[in-house]
């Protein structure tokens, strides 16, 4: 059985990140935030749950469920949101890499 | 999440890299998605469900929670701001699709799901990213789909993924905690992660230019490999609950042979009452039968046995269990949460407890999701596909009248199978009309009393 999730486990770990949307200029009002699933690499696009979004719907969330709305265009949030998203070192390594991600640690010849 | 995990992927409390800033390219919602929605928890439905996705300790004003329904099955595609170093150091293989994704329908109801997600969210990714929870499909309606697996405030948009296909995102979640009548249900509201894609890679070539190219970089689904059926059958008991509806009250059921349902006496109360019984979907036939046998209010033992006008077809006759192993992964399939308008749900755990008078089994209790609806429904063991028994109740507190749907009680097979044998061979009830008479200390347990321990002594 654990063999069994070894694939998912993986691809889990690859593909989860977190995304925190917040106002620019207005850190203290803090932000809001879900979980994410990383789709592809080198362009890194990502996908994450529309419900972060609603306080910064210019038409507000009344948008969402206005006839016909299948999808919306970026534009249709303000100016101001900003957007974060942030990944475990599994998801970030192909191999090595997180290894240099580690300051002060090096290989030295010998 | 079951105890059968391998060994941790990743220790925790490694660095995180740092927030990558991003930029949002649309926001993109399922119309398939929304419209199983509005047909399971739209209207009348409404007022019973509830869909919580604050922070507990959040006041959630009406506004905000209209927002959030609104919200409720929309997800972001965002691309994030290249970083050169990154881009320079990876190799070509690293680039394009992260994942693998399973087509609708690929993955059938019971089957084992992970979830994947970061309770809270960016509150504490250090701690929290990434945290997995296991659970199986428990239900599907188009690209609605609800998991049991155990889901917090935050995990909003996490990756749900199969074993097989190995490693295939199946879904994302929608609603972690869901909540009928103020009860928390336990089941997880999930969309399917394909017909998203679609939509994603649909509205990509209608914004333009710039993000048509983006759409060939969404992850394609996964094919089936040549020879494997088209569509993985799931495991056969997952089929086997029908539908029993006696006059306006329905609840679950379970066909041990052709022609016989057991369910719940509080399903099928009255002898000779005529009965409706629906099997699932897709060779969902519908049989008038008459309940046989019901037994007395004062037995402990809450069954009723259904005898069919006509054969049941297309639906799997379990193998009735001799033996019960505390601590085996089970699953109860029922009724329950959806009632008629979906078919029945899968949920899945352990046989917590076993409750024996002397040597005999009486009582069997389960960590499984059993909700108003699942009465009657059978208890399988999830490895052998076994009927261990017919689920009776979840549990409610007198005092506070919270119901706890994963503390539920099911009749053992075992119990019943001497008198269904006699009946199926001879048609005389009498091994059944047992049940009535069972001795006092199976109806201790059955009222949740604790046994005595030595009959109480006269004071005359």
């Amino acid at each position: 059985m654990a063999r069994q999730w070894g694939p998912s486990m993986r691809a889990a770990e690859k593909a989860g990140c977190v995304v925190s949307a917040s106002r620019a200029g207005q850190a203290e009002a803090g932000s809001w935030s879900c979980s994410g699933v990383i789709l592809s690499r080198c362009p890194d696009l990502v996908l994450c749950h529309g419900g972060i979004f609603t306080p910064f719907l210019r038409a507000g969330s009344a948008a969402l469920t206005a006839a016909g709305a299948a999808f919306l265009p970026g534009d249709s949030c303000g100016d101001d949101l900003r957007l974060h998203v942030q990944w475990g070192p599994a998801a970030a390594s192909p191999a090595g890499r997180a290894e240099r991600g580690r300051p002060g640690l090096c290989t030295p010849q010998c | 999440a079951g105890p059968e995990l391998g060994p941790p992927a990743r220790p925790r409390g490694r660095l995180m890299e740092p927030p990558r800033p991003a930029e949002l390219l649309l926001l993109l919602s399922c119309p398939a998605f929304r419209a199983h929605f509005a047909r399971l928890f739209g209207g009348e439905a409404a007022e019973q469900w509830r869909f919580a996705s604050a922070a507990p300790d959040d006041e959630v004003s009406e506004e905000e929670e209209e927002d959030q329904l609104r919200a409720l099955g929309w997800f972001a595609l965002l691309r994030l701001r290249p970083d050169p170093e990154e881009e320079e150091a990876a190799a070509e293989e690293e680039r394009g699709p992260a994942v693998a994704v399973a087509p609708l329908g690929a993955v059938p109801k019971g089957t084992p799901l992970l979830a994947c997600g970061s309770p809270f969210g960016a509150f504490c990714p250090d701690i929290f990213l990434n945290t997995l929870s296991r659970g199986v499909l428990s239900n599907a309606a188009g690209p609605l789909l609800l998991t049991d697996a155990r889901c917090l405030p935050g995990t909003e948009g996490g990756g749900v993924f199969a074993a097989r296909p190995a490693g295939a995102l199946v879904a994302l979640v929608v609603a972690p905690l869901c909540w009928k009548a103020r009860e928390w249900v336990g089941l997880t509201l999930l969309c399917a992660a394909a017909p998203l894609l679609r939509a994603a890679r649909a509205a990509l070539g209608r914004l333009g230019p710039g993000t048509h190219a983006l759409a060939a970089l969404l992850p394609p689904e996964v094919g089936v490999p040549w020879g494997l059926p088209l569509r993985d059958p799931g495991p056969p008991w997952a089929a086997a609950a029908v539908l029993v509806e006696c006059g306006t009250v329905w609840g679950s059921g379970v066909a041990v042979a052709p022609r016989l349902v057991v369910t719940c006496r509080h399903v099928a109360p009255r002898e000779a009452a005529r009965v409706l019984v629906r099997a699932t979907p897709p060779k969902s036939a519908t049989i008038w039968g008459r309940v046989v046998f019901a037994t007395q209010e004062t037995s402990p033992y809450d069954i009723a046995v259904v005898s069919l006008d006509e054969d049941l077809h297309g639906v799997p006759l379990p193998v009735l269990a001799e033996r019960f192993h505390e601590g085996e992964a089970v699953s109860v399939v029922g009724f329950g949460v959806f009632g008629q308008a979906c078919g029945p749900s899968v949920t899945s755990g352990i046989l917590s407890a076993v409750v024996r008078v002397g040597d005999t089994p009486v009582m069997l209790q389960t960590t499984c999701a059993v909700h108003g609806g699942s009465s009657g429904g059978p208890l399988f063991s999830s490895r052998t596909g076994d009927l261990l028994g017919i689920v009776a109740s979840n549990t409610r507190d007198n005092d506070t009248g919270a119901t706890y749907p994963h503390l539920n009680f099911s009749v053992p097979i075992t119990v019943l199978q001497p008198g269904l044998r006699r009946y199926r061979q001879t048609g005389d009830l009498g091994g059944l009309r047992e049940l009535d008479s069972a001795a006092e200390p199976e109806k201790v347990v059955w009222r949740l009393q604790r046994p005595l321990t030595e009959a109480p002594r006269s004071k005359l």
